[in-house]
């Protein structure tokens, strides 16, 4: 699989996919949604999306697809190579989901939580395949939050298409198996040939699975914590773990929105009314000056 | 150690390596609030400036490999010696008498002020705002030499487009229109209030009713 | 300068995180 575009850029998202084989432009086809990194601390999220004509499903499902989840990560990578070498039926498409943007995403002013950002992503993947010509009549998904909700909401945007929402949905549907492969096998090489942008000392390559109740991951967390700039950008900033670390490790940083207590009063309301004897009066500089924030230096 | 950050103009970087403590912050009276103020003397070019500090909240430095907290930034803009020369000379004045210079700027708190004595063409500068007799002085009643800075002022706003008007906008807004908007009163009034923060209030009082 | 302010003052391996850009 080539990444090299997220190795040269990894703060953002990066697309790939297979050409989209003819036969998939013709024929009805089936299409299938999943992920793979959801939970780890570290790395990124990977959704894919696997299709194939109808008509050829059982040749998917002669592939082996079917026990995605019990796959070692070379038997992955190997049935990943076979559904390429086999690829005049098979397309797929992913999305990888850098670290930093499921971070800045999470914390930003405007929250974007995982699952918003989780279904934008299935979405633009499912439309993606629309507006590469594929003819998609049904879409099986494995399933981020209420399955109810989801497909109402996947059904209403995609009206033509049959769309099935299920949990452990790679168990039951071979497409959705695949797009889990692809989604793991991408996962697990953007991991392995990780680009840290950051220069890390005595940095440790060893960081366990990933999990966040990995011991393993948490001692290599509070190996590489800096106290001003945090963890590299190969960590999950909006994670529990990793912000438990800062709290704990990091030096304290204060936002304008920040609800700590340093906000000035304007004065108690009772201050208007009742005499609290003379006030002093200085006299304030020119508005030329408060309005840039500007005032004498008194001290150095 | 702390760290201070301070934009200079660019032809003060020679004034320390032309002479030992070229440059001198001191502690002098802010003419207007009669408090404590920080100034900087270019001993090399007999110079005063004074400085302003950018402060907002919740800002802070990197310098280098360091961080520094608070963001503070601080500015060093040449200064009118006269403003601060006013001052002394006012509070002199309430004995009505021509005094000698030394007799009049003294002060115990800033007692730095002596060094705007040494100040080049300090005469030709005192001509603008007092009487003299011999080497004797009195503040002049006419406060004519405010008069002409809040004009200068008033022509340097124009021409920076400062809105002036008393409509809330938004400084990052400029319309084509923005000088012939604005009211020439605006401008005085604008002026005269950026006067006033260099000058004691009676004199400020005086010049607004003028 | 920073739009937030990091409650201390001390070295810290700016170029390591950062990369100037003008």
């Amino acid at each position: 699989m080539d990444l090299s575009e997220l190795e040269r850029d990894n703060t953002g998202r990066c697309r790939l996919s297979s050409p989209v084989p003819a036969v998939c432009r013709k024929e009805p086809c089936v299409l299938g949604v999943d992920e793979a990194g959801r939970g780890p601390v570290l790395g990124p999220m990977v959704y894919a999306i696997c299709y194939c004509p109808l008509s050829r499903l059982a040749d998917l499902e002669a592939l082996k697809v079917a026990d995605s989840k019990t796959l070692s990560e070379s038997e992955r990578d190997r049935l990943f190579a076979k559904m390429e070498e086999d690829g005049d039926f098979v397309g797929w498409a992913l999305d990888v989901l850098s670290p930093n943007l499921i971070s800045t995403s999470m914390l930003g002013r405007v929250k974007y939580n995982l699952n918003s950002l989780s279904h934008d992503t299935a979405t633009g993947l499912i439309q993606y395949a629309l507006d590469q010509g594929v003819k998609i009549s049904q879409v099986f998904v494995d399933t981020v939050g209420m399955p109810e909700t989801y497909q109402d909401r996947l059904q209403q945007r995609f009206p033509g298409i049959t769309v099935t929402v299920k949990a452990k949905a790679d168990a039951l549907y071979p497409v959705v198996s695949a797009a889990s492969i692809c989604a793991k096998v991408a996962r697990d090489q953007a991991v392995r040939n990780w680009q840290f942008l950051e220069t890390l000392q005595d940095f440790d390559a060893d960081y366990g699975s990933g999990y966040p109740n990995d011991p393993k991951t948490k001692a290599w967390l509070r190996k590489h914590v800096e106290p001003v700039f945090g963890f590299p950008q190969f960590v999950r900033f909006s994670w529990r773990t990793a912000q438990a670390i800062l709290e704990k490790e990091a030096e304290s940083v204060t936002w304008e929105d920040s609800t700590a207590g340093d906000q000035e009063g304007t004065g108690r309301i009772t201050s208007y009314f009742l005499s609290e004897g003379p006030r002093t009066h200085h006299h304030a500089p020119h508005r030329y000056f408060l309005e840039r924030g500007l005032e004498p230096a008194t001290t150095l | 150690a702390r760290q201070l950050v301070f934009l200079l103009p660019e032809y003060l970087k020679d004034a320390s390596k032309k002479m030992k403590r070229g440059l001198m912050f001191v502690k002098l009276v802010n003419p207007c609030s009669g408090e404590g103020a920080i100034y900087l003397f270019d001993m090399h070019l007999q110079q005063l400036f004074e400085i302003k500090v950018f402060k907002e909240k919740h800002h802070s430095w990197f310098i280098n490999q360091s961080v520094q907290s608070g963001g503070l930034l601080h500015f060093a803009t040449p200064m009118d010696p006269l403003f601060v020369l006013l001052h002394y000379l006012v509070k002199a004045d309430k004995e009505g008498k021509f005094q000698p210079l030394d007799q009049v700027v003294v002060d115990d708190i800033f007692p730095n002020c002596v060094l705007l004595l040494k100040l080049p063409e300090l005469e030709k500068l005192l001509h603008h705002v007092t009487e003299e007799k011999g080497t004797t002085y009195k503040p002049l009643r006419s406060g004519l030499w405010l008069v002409g800075r809040v004009k200068q002022t008033m022509a340097a706003l124009k021409t920076n487009h400062v809105n002036v008007s008393a409509r809330v906008q938004s400084t990052a807004f400029f319309s084509g229109d923005q000088v012939s908007s604005d009211k020439e009163e605006d401008y005085i009034r604008y002026a005269h209030g950026l006067i006033s923060d260099y000058i004691p209030k009676e004199l400020s009082d005086d010049l607004s009713k003028y | 300068l920073l739009p937030c302010e990091v409650l201390v003052s001390q070295s810290a391996p700016v170029g390591r995180f950062f990369t100037p850009a003008i």
